[in-house]
């Protein structure tokens, strides 16, 4: 069965999507925000 | 009564640095956040006493460790910059580890 | 040519002279050459000559039970001697495979030995395949091998444990974790608007500006490639995806960071 199929790698598939988004938001504000 | 004074004096002077600094702000609250995800991940085994799959979980705890590391790494050359080396190397740097570690968890999950 | 059949092992006994085998069919159905064998660890070599022009490709002496399908290959040793080329077959009975030697006393049938001479380039009538020697064990065999099984009796059980499946999580449980990881992003995200982390006051101007537009759609168009590949696209695919996204993308990025460093 693929990851998604288990139950169990739901946890984990939802934690590399969280911080994929979180990453991209990240990204762009560190590079829209000053550092100051 | 030595150890309460430094402890003090120091918290106080990171907050100050990073309230300065909001770009220092945005990394330490992510790396604080993915530490809080690590430890949801940890949890859940806990819970259940199975790690099954294990590469999934590998996956899902090494893109928190992986990122945090280059977070970290990231944070260090936001201070004084090497003469040599430009301000936006870092960054990019830092972009593109990021991507190659999310291609090898999304790999290694399945 | 000359087959004979000799006892290195036995001094005292002589060579046996079986004289031409040829491929065809022997007339008045001649029995091959009996053998009495009385020493267990008796050495018998059989030996012929070829013409060495006329070598085949297969020469085996298969030695056993034809009848019980159980039989041992032996190979010859092979010696060039100008236009004929000698063959000797070493068979020694301390080699035999117990299974063949305690089939043969249970059967009281004899040990055949039959040559194989062909080559696959050979027309067929001209490949050899006869039995040329008989051999008729006269001395004691150990049956007390316990190890051993009869070949055709019935065999023990096989047991095999199959590995449970792994246990999975119930859905309500691995829903729940989902849900805490999604207010945790979120979470996050709300505190970086909050604590004034991600203030977007630093947006560019000019072609800076799209510079910074090419680099957010060259990094979102490279999640979107993994979760792609992570959702079952060929990784040629998605190579050739990276490289055409990658191409025009490292150039808006590089102008971007060049600019973001300044």
């Amino acid at each position: 069965p693929r990851s998604w199929e288990i139950s169990n790698s739901w946890v984990y598939i939802s934690t590399i999507c969280g911080v994929i988004a979180a990453w991209v938001f990240f990204v762009v504000s560190f590079a829209t925000t000053s550092s100051v | 009564t030595d150890f309460q004074e430094a402890f003090n004096i120091s918290k106080k002077a990171y907050f100050a640095q990073v309230n300065n600094n909001p770009r220092l702000k945005l990394i330490d609250t992510f790396c604080f956040f993915l530490v809080l995800l690590g430890i949801i991940q940890f949890a859940f085994i806990v819970l259940i006493r199975d790690n099954f799959p294990f590469n999934a979980f590998l996956s899902g705890f090494i893109i928190c460790v992986g990122q945090f590391v280059l977070l970290m790494s990231l944070r260090l050359q936001l201070g004084n910059s090497f003469p040599c080396i430009s301000k936006g190397r870092p960054f990019g740097e830092f972009v593109v580890a990021s991507l190659i570690l999310h291609f090898i968890c999304l790999h290694f999950i399945n | 040519q000359d087959v004979h059949v000799s006892f290195p092992s036995t001094k005292r006994k002589t060579s046996i002279m079986i004289g031409r085998v040829g491929p065809e069919p022997e007339k008045d159905d001649i029995a091959s050459t009996s053998v009495k064998v009385d020493n267990p660890n008796e050495v018998i070599q059989v030996s012929f000559a070829i013409d060495s022009s006329d070598k085949p490709f297969q020469n085996f002496l298969l030695v056993g039970l034809p009848s019980s399908n159980l039989e041992m290959t032996f190979e010859p040793e092979i010696r060039d001697n100008g236009k004929l080329s000698m063959y000797k077959y070493k068979v020694d009975l301390g080699t035999l495979d117990s299974a063949l030697l305690q089939q043969a006393s249970k059967s009281s049938e004899s040990i055949k030995a039959t040559l194989i001479l062909a080559s696959s380039t050979a027309k067929p009538k001209d490949n050899l395949f006869k039995e040329i020697l008989q051999l008729d064990l006269d001395f004691d065999i150990d049956h007390t091998d316990s190890s051993f099984v009869d070949k055709f009796s019935v065999k023990p059980e096989i047991h095999h444990v199959f590995h449970a499946e792994p246990k999975r999580v119930a859905r309500p449980i691995a829903l729940l974790f989902v849900a805490i990881i999604f207010l945790t992003v979120l979470s996050l995200i709300v505190t970086w608007l909050n604590s004034c982390a991600a203030t977007f006051d630093s947006f560019p101007s000019g072609t800076n500006a799209l510079y910074l537009l090419g680099f957010v759609v060259t990094i979102v168009g490279f999640e979107v490639i993994f979760v792609r590949y992570y959702l079952g696209t060929n990784i040629f695919e998605t190579l050739f995806s990276s490289l055409y996204l990658g191409a025009p993308g490292l150039l808006a990025s590089t102008k971007f960071l060049r600019s973001f460093g300044q």
